[in-house]
């Protein structure tokens, strides 16, 4: 059967760092961390990703608010690596490359 | 993925969406969000745990948005990609729907927005309003806007229906999705349209196929009725 996805509240008033803090209470930090590595390896080949992991990290003083708060904070409720997950928000422009 | 913005006889404008992406495991992240402000929505959308960017969504009473890839021929020009996103500190495409959404007054301005403001790469945005004739196809460049196709419902022209390829071009031979949108569109007929009939046309083959993750129908002027289903077996071939 074709199934609604859920619904989450995001406040926009609330920190970017912790505003997606409500993810956690639909889905498991494991399941999240597993899914977003099959992403990548997907889209991005694994000597790729190796190579442009540390680039990417020291590029993310150039992602602009409030969008690098929330990437941020991503990472931290996942307990996985920003350039992990900046890739993940990149993936179209990556796969358009 | 495949958009089509359409408009009924009495002036009502439908939206709708097929995300297409060759990864099964986005079915299980997908989500629907409310963005707040004040307790309040101020504009939702459908996406993915973990990405912050939205490619459907909508503000409520006033417009609806959708995008779709837009693949280049020109592989070896991917080093301008690359300084669109970090030099010129340009916005990812799904980045610029969401400041849309959340800052655009109305229909015009969000074609506005999404027609000029520099991206890293191109893509198609498709835009539904609340008035009749609030529709529209943009085609997007780096740059700025590569075309824009506008509902022309005087002339007969009362839908649009974008996949992945331009407009103005024939799609590759192989894909039909095109072609199968427009024809049961065309069968549907304009005082037959609705929320439901075009989620029937985004249910047929090819245009729902075995990639497609989710199927959003929406209209801008009855914001309550914003559906995202997602999609599983049935519609693969």
């Amino acid at each position: 059967a074709e199934l609604a996805p859920p619904t989450l509240n995001i406040s926009l008033d609330a920190d970017p760092e912790v505003r997606w803090k409500p993810l956690l209470t639909v889905f498991d930090k494991d399941f999240l961390q597993e899914a977003g590595a099959q992403v990548i390896d997907s889209t991005v080949p694994k000597w790729v990703h190796h190579a442009i992991a540390p680039v990417v990290l020291a590029l993310e003083k150039y992602v602009p608010q409030p969008f690098a708060g929330e990437i941020r904070g991503m990472a931290s409720l996942f307990g996985g690596s920003i350039a992990d997950v900046i890739i993940l928000n990149f993936a179209y422009e990556i796969s358009a490359f | 993925c495949t958009s089509i913005v359409a408009q009924d006889k009495s002036g009502n404008v439908f939206h709708g969406r097929n995300l297409d992406y060759p990864h099964p495991v986005l079915r299980n992240l997908t989500i629907n969000v409310d963005f707040l402000k004040n307790g309040e929505v101020q504009y939702q959308g459908t996406s993915f745990a973990g990405y912050v960017g939205l490619w459907t969504g909508q503000s409520p009473n006033k417009f609806t948005v959708s995008g779709d890839e837009r693949g280049t021929k020109r592989w070896y020009n991917w080093w301008k990609n690359i300084v669109s996103a970090f030099l010129l500190g340009r916005s990812p495409v799904s980045w610029l729907v969401r400041e849309t959404l959340e800052g655009a007054e109305d229909f015009q301005d969000a074609v506005m927005r999404l027609s000029k403001i520099p991206i890293i790469t191109g893509v198609y945005y498709i835009v539904g309003g609340v008035r009749p004739g609030e529709g529209v196809v943009i085609t997007r460049d780096r740059k700025g806007p590569a075309d824009i196709w506008p509902l022309d419902p005087i002339n007969g022209r009362w839908f649009r229906v974008e996949t992945n390829f331009d407009h103005w071009l024939p799609p590759p031979a192989r894909d039909h999705r095109r072609e199968v949108a427009n024809k049961a569109l065309n069968a549907t007929g304009q005082d037959q349209i609705n929320l439901e009939t075009l989620y029937q046309v985004l249910s047929l083959s090819p245009v729902c196929n075995g990639i497609t993750i989710y199927t959003t129908t929406m209209s801008a002027a009855h914001p309550d009725v914003y559906r995202s289903l997602i999609r599983q077996e049935n519609c693969r071939k």
